[in-house]
């Protein structure tokens, strides 16, 4: 009788996870926009042997967003996923892998983000701030005042917005917006800037600063603002199309990522 | 009608009653939640 064709490879297996690790790694790795995502499922996988210890593997990934913003050098292991009350951001990927002889690398994926409903977080905390979209004039207008008011007392270089990363707002006790959003430094100090803030530049990018800020809005009953920002102090290249943390879809072509 | 005896057996196989406390395996997909389900 003819041997019997081995078991399909389980979602589960030491194999499927060390691919779906490659697969996380390549995603973060060439995403330069918004935050880290990190693994929540394997919905699926298939392997389609091409010869002898050469297959091809195909996964279908659920990932979720991580707190750590995508410049942050803080390794993925270490990056809180966002909590459920934090209104999650989850991501499909769909990845395409080579495993040549032992070593896995990616040769396409594409994946889909979408934040979770509003319905499903008011449903179990009705009062919990909600995202809204990034171009909300509330967001913008805290944005603004946040960053305004950092390099209005930072000793450091001047700093300039790069991107949104998220805006919530809270309406009931009070009426907070709280933003997240990447900032980049510039060849100016705070004080230069004052006299001629058309004059300062991003930093060239070996020399690159960037970093991350968080601010708070509160309206009522008094108007408070909070903000805090962190440089890193690493360099990145230049961003390009990536949105993963954007709701829509996001392309990535091959790559040569090994592990 | 002619049968093959070693299919009937394992059709036979199948009715066999489990031992108590037996797990059936999990299904190979989808796999385990690492955090939460949205």
């Amino acid at each position: 009788a003819p041997a019997a064709p081995p078991a399909p490879l389980g979602c589960d297996d030491p194999e499927s996870e060390a691919a779906a690790e490659v697969a996380v790694n390549y995603i973060n790795g060439h995403s330069h926009h918004g935050y880290k995502f990190a693994l929540n499922r394997i919905e699926d996988v298939r392997v389609v042997p091409q010869g002898p210890n050469n297959d091809i593997i195909f996964l279908e990934l659920d990932l979720l967003e991580t707190k750590c913003p995508i410049l942050s050098p803080t390794p993925l292991a270490n990056c809180t996923v966002r909590s459920f009350t934090e209104h999650a951001v989850e991501g499909d990927c769909d990845v395409k892998l080579q495993k040549l002889d032992g070593t896995i690398s990616v040769l396409a994926s594409k994946c889909h983000s979408h934040a979770d409903s509003s319905e499903d977080i008011s449903r179990v905390c009705p009062d919990c701030p909600l995202l809204v979209s990034l171009n909300n004039t509330e967001v913008l207008e805290t944005v603004s005042a946040a960053l305004n008011d950092f390099n209005s007392k930072t000793t450091g270089p001047y700093l300039r917005l790069l991107e949104i990363g998220r805006g919530k707002i809270q309406y009931y006790p009070s009426h907070v917006v709280a933003v997240e959003f990447a900032v980049g430094a510039t060849n100016c100090s705070a004080e230069e800037a004052k006299v001629n803030v058309g004059a300062c530049e991003l930093l060239p990018e070996d020399q690159s600063n960037f970093g991350f800020c968080t601010g708070t809005m509160t309206k009522l009953p008094i108007q408070k603002l909070h903000v805090n920002c962190q440089l890193y102090g690493h360099q990145v290249p230049t961003p390009d199309i990536l949105l993963l943390s954007r709701p829509g879809v996001t392309y990535m072509h091959a790559g040569q990522d090994t592990s | 009608p002619v049968t093959k005896r070693a299919v009937a057996e394992a059709a036979q196989h199948d009715k066999v009653p489990r031992p108590v406390g037996f797990v059936p395996p999990p299904p190979p997909c989808p796999g385990k939640i690492r955090h939460f389900d949205i």
